[in-house]
């Protein structure tokens, strides 16, 4: 079951080892001169899962009131033989429909990306009529491993988009603001 | 079945994206002073395969005649939201076992350490017993991924490393070598 292993390595080889480290990225960054990031608690990461797999490189492509600002600074870990592996989440300045920024640190669900490029792979196995099966799949795996993870309680938000809302000019930084 | 999953997604994710590149990255490298890459033809990127999915994070550990020389220069994408993504890759020296030394581009599968993390979440759904066979399957997948891809093809050397050798002190770097 493809979603299932994306699920897990999405975790096992991605979250439980960045999101531990973003408080302390976020505190580091200069570009911030003291702005505050969206919402009260801990930095939590903004996962963004749209429904049809269609993960853009840059948001701004989607929404422009969703900007790119600052890179945190890097994590850098020897993996499985690469040396100094680096791990660089992105900063987002967020305008809500009052023209309020809000800052916060988001991405694509970067296995997503796999699934959709598969649908289009015909020895892989999979067509577009699986796919939002299979996205459907990861989104509730993924959830139910970061709701019994101890590590990475608290610092994320999974934010689910629906394709049938993505013509509205706005649609992605309003889900992000509400979530 | 989560090693054809991850096969994709190695190959889709990565390899695709950076075995391409890896010729002209050597080619930037000073720390190379002329030095010639083992065997002839372009540059590939020698992958490791555990059988038992035992990825370390520095090959020293398993073999010191396997030393990290240098880094090659990262490549810079943006991808799913995350800008300037890092991909950065680490040329070895191996030393032969008449201490002759051959220089070339290695690393662990990273998805085989997913399995082994996998193998001990109760809850993600398989054992350690069924661990060697996802192995096999991974690569088996990968390999025929590989072969019927056109923009790797002959820039990567696939190396299955058999657990119940591993104790001998030289067996890596001798594997490397003859592949
Ligand atoms: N947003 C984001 N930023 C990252 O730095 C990152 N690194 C991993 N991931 C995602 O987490 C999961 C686990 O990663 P793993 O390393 O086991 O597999 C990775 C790994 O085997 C290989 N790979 C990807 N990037 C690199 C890299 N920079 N160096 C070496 N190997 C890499 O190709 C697989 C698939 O990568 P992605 O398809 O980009 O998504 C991965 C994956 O879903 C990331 N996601």
């Amino acid at each position: 079951n493809v979603s299932h292993g994306l699920a897990w390595s999405f975790y096992l080889g991605y979250l439980k080892l960045v999101l531990p480290h973003l408080q302390k990225s976020v505190e580091k960054l200069k570009e911030l001169n003291g702005a505050v990031l969206k919402g009260a608690g801990p930095t939590r990461l903004h996962i963004l899962l749209p429904l049809n797999a269609a993960v853009s490189s840059r948001p701004e492509v989607d929404d422009p009131n969703v900007r790119f600002h600052a890179h945190l600074p890097p994590l850098e870990v020897d993996r499985a033989g690469v040396r100094g592996r680096v791990f660089k989440n992105s900063l987002y300045k967020v305008m809500d429909a009052q023209g309020k920024p809000h800052f916060c640190v988001l991405e694509y669900a970067t296995p997503l990306l796999t699934l959709h490029q598969m649908s289009h792979e015909s020895s892989a196995g999979f067509g577009e009529a699986q796919r939002r099966h299979q996205v459907l799949l990861f989104y509730r795996t993924l959830r139910d491993i970061l709701e019994s993870s101890l590590q990475c309680r608290n610092l994320y938000r999974l934010i689910l988009l629906d394709d049938q809302r993505t013509h509205e000019p706005h649609y992605l930084s309003t889900e992000i603001v509400r979530h």
